[in-house]
Order: C-alpha cells, then sequence, then structure tokens
C-alpha cells in the first residue's frame, strides 16, 4: 500500500492535489 | 447481457469519457482541421518557434526553475506534467466503469499502474497526425520533425508512439469507440499482481461485447474491426515496455532529470 500512495489516494479522492 | 444493457453500457462509458477528458478525438481533428473557429494552433517546428510558444502558450503549469533548463529537459518536464494530469483523468474514468470501485483496491491499482500508460499512448494517437502533434489542449501543435531533431535520448521518445499512432488512426475509431476501448484495456485480468481476477475478468467481458457490438453499428462496413483492435493492446504492451526502458536509461543518464513521485510510483517494478 506504501508503494503506491499517491495512487491509491487518486481512487479515493481524486479531487486532492497531486502536487504538480 | 441482453443489447439493449450493451449500447447503454456504451453510452454510459462515453459519456464518462467526455466528462474525463478535456479533449476528444473530435475536438482534436477539428482543431487540426481550422474549423472551430478558434486561433489555430501555434506550429512549433525549430528553436525559435519553440521560444515564441513558450510565451504565447498559456501552459497549465509552469515549473520551476524552467528558463535556465536545457530544451530537451524542458519539453520531457511538460510531458511529464501532462502525463500526471492523465493519470488523474484516467482514474477518474475508471471509477465510472460500473463494477470497478467495487473491486478490490489493490486491484484497482494494479489495473492502473499497468493501464494507464496503455490508455494513454492509445488517447494521445487521436492528438497526432503524421506531421505532428497537438500540445497544450490544442494551443500548440509541436511537429514530429522537430521532436526527431532532438538530441540524443531525447528524441527517441516520441518517435514510436507517432508510429503505433498512424496505425492506430488507420482504424478510423470514433470517441465511443475509444472509450469503450480504454475501459478494455484497463479491465485487464492478466495484470502481474492481482489478487482477485475473476471479477475483472467478468467486467471486461460485458464492456467487450459492448465494444462489439459498438463496432458492429458503427463501422458496419469493417467487420474485422474488433478482432484488429484486440490485436493492438499487444502492440500497446511493446510500445510501454520500451517506454520504461527509455526512462530507466534517461533517469541514469540525465542527472538534471527528476520523475514526479506519481510517475515514479508506477514505473517502480512494472516491467
Amino acid at each position: 500500500k506504501e508503494k503506491h500512495k499517491i495512487l491509491h489516494r487518486l481512487l479515493q479522492d481524486s479531487t486532492s492535489p497531486v502536487d504538480l | 447481457p441482453e443489447s439493449a444493457d450493451l449500447r447503454a453500457l456504451a453510452k454510459h462509458m462515453f459519456e464518462s469519457y467526455n466528462k474525463a477528458f478535456p479533449i476528444t478525438k473530435a475536438k482534436s481533428r477539428a482543431i487540426m482541421a481550422g474549423k472551430t473557429g478558434d486561433k489555430s494552433p501555434f506550429v512549433i517546428y525549430d528553436m525559435n518557434s519553440l521560444k515564441a510558444g513558450e510565451e504565447r502558450i498559456k501552459f497549465k503549469q509552469t515549473p520551476l526553475q524552467e528558463q535556465n533548463t536545457e530544451v530537451e529537459i524542458r519539453i520531457f518536464q511538460r510531458c511529464q506534467f501532462r502525463s500526471v494530469e492523465a493519470v488523474r483523468e484516467i482514474t477518474e474514468f475508471a471509477k465510472s466503469i460500473p463494477g470497478f470501485i467495487n473491486l478490490d483496491l489493490n486491484d484497482q491499482v494494479t489495473l492502473l499502474k499497468y493501464g494507464v500508460h496503455e490508455v494513454i499512448f492509445s488517447m494521445l494517437a487521436s492528438l497526432m497526425n503524421k506531421d505532428g502533434l497537438l500540445i497544450a489542449a490544442g494551443q500548440g501543435f509541436m511537429t514530429r520533425e522537430f521532436l526527431k531533431s532532438l538530441r540524443k535520448p531525447f528524441c527517441d521518445i516520441m518517435e514510436p508512439k507517432f508510429e503505433f499512432a498512424m496505425k492506430f488512426n488507420g482504424l478510423g475509431l470514433n470517441d465511443c469507440d475509444i472509450a469503450i476501448f480504454i475501459a478494455v484495456v484497463i479491465l485487464s485480468g492478466d495484470r502481474p499482481g492481482l489478487i482477485n481476477v475473476k471479477p475483472i475478468e467478468e467486467l471486461q467481458d460485458s464492456i467487450l461485447q459492448a465494444l462489439a457490438l459498438q463496432l458492429k453499428i458503427s463501422h458496419p462496413d469493417s467487420p474485422q474491426l474488433f478482432a484488429k483492435l484486440l490485436q493492438k493492446m499487444t502492440d500497446l504492451r511493446q510500445i510501454v515496455t520500451e517506454h520504461v526502458q527509455l526512462l530507466h536509461t534517461i533517469r541514469k543518464t540525465e542527472a538534471e532529470m527528476s520523475l514526479h513521485p506519481l510517475l515514479q510510483e508506477i514505473y517502480k517494478d512494472l516491467y
């Protein structure tokens, strides 16, 4: 889970910023 | 499922595609044909037009320390920003596939990890013709020759995508066909590390039926289109494998290059 934490976050809330 | 259900599924996927992706094939073709009434895209074909384009085009993100960095690195960074945006858009689209969010969360991650680049390269074809590609939501058009003229290894990034795009565009798909196709790609039950394959294959199966029916209706004169399109899935895997290898090289040789954390997550242990 730690390995893909941004993907996890996007799946659960895609409106959260990805810090572009 | 009954054909009415399959048509409803196709319509649903087309609607979520339009919602998730700001630039469709129809829009892109209209821009390239100069039929939108907007300004025509600013053409970038050499270093001078690149400089002018960078001032004229309103990019969504302006990376820091841009001025001093080398052209190749700047272009590559913009590709990265666009890819990160695309991953977010594709995630939204995936979540709209009926049943996707009920899959095991780790499997959802795996499907996206392996699927996003195949989707990106399928959809990139919509922005390409044999001479170049639309950039910055259609504000610019970068020529294929210019991309080929960049220094090694950057000149090798886009050419295989153009070659794929020319073959893919030859199938003459419309946006609705593409919408269902990318859902099929995402729901591939043979990705490494999947925990629960069966529900994924069941979802993919109904989307495949929707795709077969959609192609039959929208391309009655090409009975082989469904089979031809499924063959493209193999080409897509090949392109992604080569892309990942090239990125490994770039990361080793280009000290200045940083890779966005989301892309790092996706590329890590991919192939």
